[in-house]
């Protein structure tokens, strides 16, 4: 474990405790797409499908089980709680979400390291990540107006993927045989998905105004 | 830890 890994995991976690917070507190989840919280949770779903049979780190089994744990509960809040529900901007949130994993399974089929089920599902959990926030994107440039939570959640998210590249080039330098083309190609697609957020999180942040994306 | 083994991340 390096410093980037270990920041970029941190940035995610609480990426997921800003989410949860802003949630649970205020009873919210106005700008949140519902769309891309259900992409989340196929994501890990079909990522940690080792959780208990390729043991790791305690470190690493604590964190899958958060990132689970969070995404199915985010979802069901969103869904099924009776206040936060109601707030949930339906209208703005119209990405046909589901269309995205289909192209993600046929290519994690035909681009992979390893024909396995297991192996199959871990990279269409890869390919799928990379773009499970483009509904959440859509409905940021619909609203325009994104209150500091769900900012602040944006931001993470991107911080997180951010160092996770950073990590691959620090783990490149001190592994051997670190090559892992797929994750690196999908990270860096991710990553750049944030580019334009991030340059308006920075703009609004240096003039200490509110957050607003053009229309 | 084991080298090049990108199943360790999360």
């Amino acid at each position: 474990m390096n410093i980037f890994r270990l920041a970029g995991d941190m940035t995610h976690l609480a990426s997921v405790l800003v989410l949860l917070l802003k949630i649970h507190t205020i009873k919210s989840c106005a700008g949140i797409s519902l769309k891309t919280q259900e992409l989340f949770a196929i994501v890990f779903l079909t990522r940690y499908l080792d959780l208990f049979t390729n043991f790791i780190s305690i470190y690493n089994t604590i964190m899958k089980l958060i990132f689970l744990g969070s995404s199915f509960s985010i979802v069901w809040y969103i869904r099924r709680h009776r206040v936060v529900r109601r707030s949930y901007d339906k209208d703005q949130d119209t990405f046909r979400h589901f269309f995205l994993m289909w192209p993600c399974l046929i290519l994690a089929i035909f681009i992979n390291e390893k024909f396995t089920l297991k192996e199959v599902m871990w990279t269409f959990s890869i390919y799928l990540e990379a773009i499970a926030i483009l509904p959440q994107l859509v409905m940021l440039q619909r609203t325009r107006n994104i209150d500091n939570l769900t900012g602040q959640y944006i931001f993470l998210l991107g911080a997180y993927r951010a160092f996770y590249i950073l990590n691959w080039i620090y783990r490149y330098f001190t592994e051997e045989h670190y090559v892992h083309w797929i994750t690196w190609v999908a990270g860096v697609i991710q990553t750049l998905l944030y580019g334009d957020f991030f340059y308006y999180y920075f703009q609004s942040w240096k003039n200490n105004v509110k957050l607003e994306l053009p229309a | 830890s084991i080298s090049g083994d990108s199943k360790d991340e999360l």
